[in-house]
């Protein structure tokens, strides 16, 4: 369960709060990300160590793939949601759509 | 059907776009459908205006008042072809380029149509079908649950649990027939996607999901569009 990536430099919370500054110096970095004020550095800081343990849930839930920082790291899923998605998931057949035929598969 | 199959082989794929802070993933799905049949269609792969979708189609479900394709605020891929289809098509990404907002007027120009739908439809849930359609028909136009593609950087996503509620809608391109998976401790099939989130994210902007289980819902909406050859 050890991510390869953070090396565990001092004990404890202290230590992994140490770390998550690190990350999110790396990710502002990256991805080019400012902020207005102190406070809202504060906010987004703090959604983006939120945001590091839900990629490592994902990475224990998802073991194939690789989950980790991206550039949405700094938001809350339903920021993220609301302002990177965009389908409206009503499933009903307009008019002319119509039903696909059935295609040979075995050949 | 082969094994492992990728329409960015055969040229039929543009290279991945970015939607931006918008909610216009919608248009992406519905463009990435149409530049691929239109391919087939003409073997010249163009890239379309996602933002002439994003002004410009205000398509409502029929039966359902307010459920209407809305720019920024949300859209659905069916409803996107059946605009396509009445406006006559879309306009090149060139001639209408995306600006990611929703705030300017429609500027169509009926006479720089560079692809047409000539009808679309709907795919049944079985995989095989799916694969079928995207071989023939070309890339297809899907819907997922994005929850585990917030945090996604790379191989092929098998979660153990995911949410079937579809929220996103990308591009299905191609499929795979060997993407190991650790806790299987075997080779998984699976589909290839192309997003529209920029290349930077995922793998290479594309994210590859394992099939067999309509994970994240992946085999719940999907849709195949036939495109007419015309000249502009």
């Amino acid at each position: 369960a050890e991510d390869p990536l953070i090396k565990q430099v001092v004990d404890g919370a202290e230590g992994e709060a140490l770390t998550d500054h690190h990350h999110f110096s790396i990710f502002k970095r990256k991805f080019g990300k400012s902020y207005a004020s102190q406070e809202e550095h504060d906010h987004r800081f703090k959604v983006f160590r939120a945001n590091l343990r839900r990629a490592r849930r994902h990475q224990k839930l998802d073991p194939s793939a690789v989950h980790g920082v991206t550039q949405f790291s700094d938001l809350t899923p339903s920021e993220f949601r609301r302002t990177y998605l965009g389908l409206r998931s009503k499933l009903r057949l307009p008019k002319d759509a119509t039903q696909a035929p059935i295609l040979p598969t075995d050949s | 059907l082969p094994a492992d199959f990728d329409w960015r082989d055969h040229g039929a794929v543009t290279g991945v776009k970015n939607q931006g802070s918008c909610g216009s993933c919608w248009s992406f799905s519905t463009t990435g459908a149409l530049e691929g049949a239109n391919f087939l269609a003409t073997e010249k792969l163009v890239s379309l205006s996602e933002q002439q979708l994003v002004d410009c189609d205000h398509e409502c479900d029929p039966e359902e008042p307010g459920s209407c394709d809305s720019g920024c605020n949300g859209g659905l891929m069916n409803s996107a072809f059946e605009y396509t289809l009445k406006a006559g098509g879309l306009m090149r990404e060139e001639d209408y380029p995306y600006t990611g907002t929703d705030r300017g007027a429609c500027k169509f120009d009926k006479s720089k149509i560079a692809a047409s739908v000539a009808n679309f439809s709907v795919v049944t849930l079985d995989e095989d079908q799916i694969a079928a359609n995207l071989v023939k028909n070309g890339p297809l136009a899907i819907a997922i649950n994005a929850v585990f593609m917030q945090t996604y950087v790379g191989g092929v996503s098998c979660p153990y649990i995911c949410s079937r509620r579809l929220d996103h809608g990308v591009l299905l391109v191609g499929y795979g027939s060997a993407g190991y998976s650790a806790v299987r401790m075997k080779e998984k099939p699976y589909w290839i996607i192309k997003n529209s989130w920029g290349e930077s994210w995922g793998d290479g902007g594309y994210y590859k999901i394992c099939r067999g289980r309509n994970i994240c819902g992946v085999d719940s909406m999907v849709s195949t569009v036939a495109a007419v050859q015309t000249s502009s």
